[in-house]
């Protein structure tokens, strides 16, 4: 554990929580794609399936339960709870031309040939993709509220500071994480854009039409 | 430390 992990999960954390609270407390979720969090939640479950099979420690597996909690708690809000505010309208990316890909993907390139390795690549690669339905979204409406764009900016960061994490271990363990590490800079890539905009016209973000 | 199973990231 290292500093930039450590910052990398508290950003992580913040970001689920920033996102479940907003729609709590709003009793609203307006503007968010519902479509997002359900792939987010699939990237939980697939990933977290080793809390069966191994334990590293308190911390981890805290943590592992803590995400897949708010994750599920979240699509539960937007598709149960406040099903009402929902814009299904405008949270039309098919996912399936995410999953295909992915799924075709963690079965070619993985660390070994087992049902835990292929799900946990396939949770990886997933999760470096899963936000797109929330960008195509903002896109298409040509907004998104301020505490929208805080989740976001939150959900970037913590990939941002995987990858100082990543270079932290590889200078001081020689250790890395080839799939996760390519993935993690795709990720980050695609909030690159969102980051600029961010920056650049403050808290609300109004696409250019 | 080796890639299966284990891994200590989130």
């Amino acid at each position: 554990m290292n500093i930039f992990r450590l910052a990398g999960d508290v950003s992580h954390l913040v970001a689920i929580l920033i996102l479940l609270m907003k729609i709590w407390r709003s009793k609203s979720c307006a503007g968010i794609s519902g479509r997002s969090q359900v792939l987010f939640a699939l990237v939980f479950t697939t990933r977290y399936l080793d809390l069966f099979t191994v334990y590293i420690s308190a911390y981890n597996t805290v943590m592992k339960v803590v995400f897949l909690a708010l994750s599920y708690a979240t699509v539960y809000l937007i598709y149960m709870r406040f099903r009402n505010s929902y814009d299904s309208e405008n949270d039309t990316f098919r996912v399936e031309f995410l999953l295909i890909p992915v799924i075709g993907l963690s079965f070619l390139e993985n660390y070994a040939f087992t049902p835990l390795e292929i799900l946990w690549t396939f949770s990886i690669f997933l999760e470096s993709v899963a936000i797109m339905p929330q960008l195509f979204m903002i896109t298409k409406t040509g907004e998104a509220e301020s505490i929208t764009t805080h989740y976001l900016f939150f959900l970037g960061l913590y990939r941002a500071l995987y990858i100082a994490n990543w270079v932290w271990r590889y200078h001081t363990e020689g250790f890395y994480d080839q799939i996760a590490i390519v993935s993690g800079v795709v990720q980050t890539i695609f909030y690159c854009d969102f980051f600029y905009l961010y920056v650049t016209r403050g808290e609300e973000i109004r696409t250019p039409s | 430390s080796d890639n299966e199973s284990g891994k200590d990231e989130l």
